[in-house]
């Protein structure tokens, strides 16, 4: 799947 | 951070303390499942596992060991300190039927395959169904307690608010995770149900009843 990632949400 | 995020996590860590304090001071854990509870410290586990490797701020990395000992905190006091008030009759659902497929469905849809990011999915998918065997628990007992169901509102409202920080994020910084937009809109369906009996009924003073 198309990478978006930031991992800031909890 | 935007206001609907802050206002979300605000909104859980809401639903985290009402419940603790509820199982604190009446001593009793009546009316909670306590596998939607372990359910939901493996989600935090599985998902906080980069709290000491991937620094974001201090309020998430605040908030994520508020969050874990939260959860094992309910967990403890369900099955240990309170254990002769725990509804083990009403709270039958099978917890395996949630875990298996949903560490299957994160093997096979995930951003990356590494074991962290796997893990981080599993946690995603997990959260989404972790509230059905307290909401299958409430259907078996045909009542929540008033305390239960603000519980239930408050934790149900927290995934709503990020779906609308998400379409928020989406407009403002072109930032969109499909998986958990996807996770998080069945997690917040699952709650429609609850949410229309908290409004029409809670609200009102009555207690939460389900049509039997």
């Amino acid at each position: 799947l198309p990478q978006m990632q930031k991992k800031d949400e909890l | 951070m935007n206001i609907f995020r802050l206002l979300g996590d605000l909104s859980h860590l809401l639903a985290i303390i009402i419940l603790l304090l509820k199982i604190w001071r009446t001593r009793s854990c009546a009316g909670v499942s306590g596998k939607s509870q372990i359910l939901f410290a493996l989600v935090f586990t599985t998902r906080y596992l980069d709290l000491f490797t991937n620094f974001i701020s201090m309020y998430n990395s605040a908030m994520k060991l508020i969050y874990l000992v939260c959860s094992y905190a309910t967990v403890f006091l369900m099955y240990f300190k309170f254990k002769a008030t725990y509804d083990s009759n009403h709270d039958t659902f099978r917890m395996e039927f949630l875990v298996v497929p949903v560490g299957g469905l994160a093997f096979l849809v995930n951003h990356d395959f590494t074991p962290l990011e796997i893990l981080w999915t599993f946690s995603i998918y997990l959260e989404a169904v972790a509230i059905l065997p307290q909401l299958f628990m409430i259907s078996k007992t045909g009542e929540a307690e008033t305390i239960t169901s603000h519980y239930l509102f408050a934790l149900g409202s927290y995934r709503a608010l990020y779906i609308v920080n998400w379409v928020f994020r989406f407009y403002t910084e072109g930032f969109f995770d499909l998986i958990a937009i996807v996770a998080g809109c069945v997690q917040t369906i699952l709650y429609c149900d609850f949410f229309y009996l908290y409004i029409t009924k809670v609200l009102k003073g009555k207690q939460l009843t389900l049509p039997a």
